[in-house]
């Protein structure tokens, strides 16, 4: 029996097994429009996998999608496989959708730190960073959006491998950074970055390792504003938005900081949906809502980006 | 697999710089392994701790000796777990 795409459950949580055996089951499905490609191994030797969207053309204007650099945020991954059904299920009905397609490419990365997401699974719920030993000490792991050569070691990172935000032992040392490093630099031509985290309900932008506002910083601040409120058209959640600095604290080495620093204008990141009552744990009976609310967030973001070449 | 029988997750309302540079001893104090969910950003923001349930005693009574305001965001995080694998095996079903 052909395995269909419509028939996965998006409402519910899955491995990576499942997940990467659904992306096959999209690509199958749209055959003219989206494709798989691999950008890497993890430490581990898993595939890191990028589904890309595309109506033809080469090196097209690009928008970079992740989600999961932090393996625990299982909202995030989640919302990823919907998103991508999403652009697949969009192209040809919605105009936004068509005519982003019809002039770039859309690359999505659903899950950005397999390693992590498989020990999430089998050993440890609450497991973020990635699962690469560091020399010295018994503590596995950097985190990945502390490991990017962008403020690389400054405040709100760690210099010891058992914290959380171990930033590791240099700048992009984690596979799972430089597949994405090499695979943007590689490009040439990515116009966006979007980096999806939970849960706190933001949308950031750079600067995160200065407070110092980054030239784009009002437009970047009106784009975010729009995204914000046509989130919370959909059920009222209420998202806060800025400059990473200015919003939480000072983090150094973060994937969009590094991506604006590259000259990729459009670096946002997204902290997905908090009930207050949950935190990583949030219920699959919330995935379809989060992942519909952020959309319109998402597509207002994408389609700036389209109607603003640079 | 690990367990989190008892482990519960604070969210925390600092209600100063001062508190909020209090919160972050915790982070430092590595006997008792709080796992921060979300940082304390400053006084305003919440911060969210998963506390081991054998550092639950030593963590609210530091809460308490300062007067931090505090809820209890997840009384048993085990509980949670298991509702999700339960949840995963009722969609593969």
């Amino acid at each position: 029996v052909k395995r269909s795409s419509r028939a996965f459950d998006f409402g519910s949580y899955h491995t990576l097994d499942e997940i990467y055996s659904w992306m096959d089951t999209l690509v199958e499905d749209h055959p003219g429009l989206v494709s798989k490609i691999q950008i890497g191994q993890s430490y581990e030797g898993r595939d890191l996998l990028v589904l890309k969207f595309s109506t033809g053309g080469s090196a097209r204007p690009a928008i970079w999608v992740d989600t999961g650099i932090h393996s625990r945020e299982w909202i995030s991954q989640a919302t990823g496989v919907w998103t991508a059904n999403k652009i697949a299920e969009e192209y040809g009905r919605d105009p936004s959708v068509t005519a982003l397609l019809d002039n770039m490419d859309v690359f999505l990365e659903i899950i950005a730190n397999p390693d992590g997401f498989v020990f999430t699974h089998s050993s440890d719920r609450l497991w973020r960073k990635t699962r690469s030993p560091n020399t010295g000490s018994h503590c596995l792991g950097v985190d990945p959006n502390r490991n990017w050569d962008a403020g690389f070691g400054g405040a709100g990172s760690s210099g010891d491998p058992c914290s959380d935000i171990y930033h590791g032992p240099f700048p992009h040392s984690e596979r799972e950074v430089k597949a994405i490093v090499d695979f943007i630099r590689g490009h040439g031509n990515v116009k966006s970055v979007i980096s999806i985290h939970s849960y706190s309900q933001m949308l950031l932008f750079p600067y995160g390792y200065t407070s110092v506002p980054s030239p784009d910083y009002q437009e970047m601040n009106e784009l975010a504003k729009k995204a914000v409120s046509d989130l919370a058209a959909v059920y009222g959640t209420k998202y806060t938005f800025g400059s990473i600095a200015d919003t939480i604290y000072t983090a150094a080495g973060t994937t969009v900081d590094w991506a604006y620093d590259q000259g990729v204008k459009y670096s946002f990141t997204l902290e997905l949906r908090d009930t207050g009552r949950h935190g990583f744990l949030l219920p699959s009976s919330q995935i379809l809502p989060t992942a519909t609310e952020t959309w319109p967030a998402l597509l207002d973001i994408m389609v700036h980006v389209l109607e603003h070449p640079y | 697999q690990r367990q989190f029988q008892g482990d519960q997750v604070l969210r925390i309302m600092a209600r100063d710089e001062e508190q909020a540079a209090l919160l972050k001893m915790l982070e430092e104090q590595e006997e008792l392994q709080v796992d921060f969910w979300r940082h304390p950003f400053g006084p305003g923001h919440p911060a969210d701790l998963r506390v081991p349930f054998p550092s639950l005693g030593a963590v609210k009574g530091f809460l308490e000796s300062h007067s931090f305001p505090y809820t209890v965001m997840i009384e048993d995080v085990q509980e949670l777990l298991d509702e999700e694998k339960e949840a995963m095996a009722r969609s593969r079903r």
